[in-house]
């Protein structure tokens, strides 16, 4: 699965999620990387997620909306982030990772899994990484 | 200041492959930001780094998709337009490179949010979206991958 969100010069967020499943799914299984609110949310008066992991857990707890809504409670897109996926491995024993901003340019960034390959870009310099403490930089 | 952030999946990923999908993910980390340096929107900026990673075999999207059980592509892809709530999304696709662009004409061509399966396949024949062979899509790490968790296992 790969995902993007981003905001704009203009204020503008927008999030995006895509996949080729599972292998050897069950024909027919979709998961949670179409669904909005589960595999992604875009919000300008908050901010956008894109998710990953095991897509029936992302679905029953609406992982991306649950992060949005937990930043207009008022935590951070990094806070939000860790909350809803210790959450999600408590409520339904699944894991996952996922990448968020927010609408002031905040960035999350947090997995329940072994890796996560990610990155994000701000002010110019780029960040990236595959472990949780294997964070590289540069310009 | 325009931000954009992406991740190409959360799992075990292996270690021969961790190279390649760090460069993956710098790829498509400037793909999106020059989008937004050059005035670009965020959406273009999403799809402009899903493409790219969409692209790239060592992703398991669009060209290095695995295989269901059955041995086909089913793709899903959603975008979502925080500016409007706007979104569209697709389900089960196959031949075809980027799901991503289907997704992004179900949101800005339909009154609709998601298409599934053989309605989503039509619906991008009639968009005009160039049809793919479906084995140029499987990666060999896909193909592998599909044939130790079929064939036979300790």
């Amino acid at each position: 699965t790969v995902g993007a969100v981003a905001v704009d010069s203009m204020g503008n967020v927008a999030s995006g999620t895509s996949t080729g499943g599972i292998t050897a799914k069950r024909p027919g299984r979709v998961g949670d990387t179409p669904l909005v609110g589960c595999g992604g949310y875009a919000d300008n008066e908050v901010g956008g997620v894109s998710t990953t992991g095991h897509g029936e857990g992302i679905i029953k707890v609406c992982l991306a909306r649950h992060i949005t809504f937990l930043m207009e409670q008022g935590l951070s897109a990094q806070e939000a982030s860790e909350k809803a996926l210790e959450n999600m491995y408590n409520k339904v024993g699944s894991s996952g990772g996922v990448i968020v901003i927010s609408k002031d340019g905040g960035v999350g960034q947090y997995f329940t899994t072994d890796k996560m390959a990610r990155g994000w870009a701000k002010d110019g310099q780029i960040y990236w990484g595959v472990a949780m403490d294997d964070i590289q930089s540069c310009p | 200041t325009p931000v954009i952030a992406v991740h190409g999946g959360a799992w075990a990923i292996p270690e021969n492959m961790i190279a390649d999908t760090k460069l993956g993910i710098q790829d498509a980390l400037r793909a999106g930001y020059q989008v937004l340096q050059s005035g670009g929107t965020a959406l273009e900026a999403v799809q402009a780094a899903i493409i790219k990673m969409e692209d790239d075999p060592n992703f398991d999207a669009g060209n290095g998709s695995v295989l269901t059980y059955d041995g086909d592509v089913e793709m899903d892809s959603m975008i979502m337009d925080g500016s409007t709530m706007k979104a569209g999304s697709v389900g089960c696709v196959n031949s075809i490179a980027n799901p991503i662009k289907l997704a992004t004409l179900v949101m800005e061509k339909t009154d609709h949010v998601l298409l599934v399966g053989e309605g989503a396949n039509k619906f991008a024949k009639e968009m005009g979206v160039p049809r793919v062979e479906i084995e140029s899509l499987v990666s060999p790490h896909a193909k592998e991958e599909w044939e130790r968790k079929t064939v036979g296992h300790d």
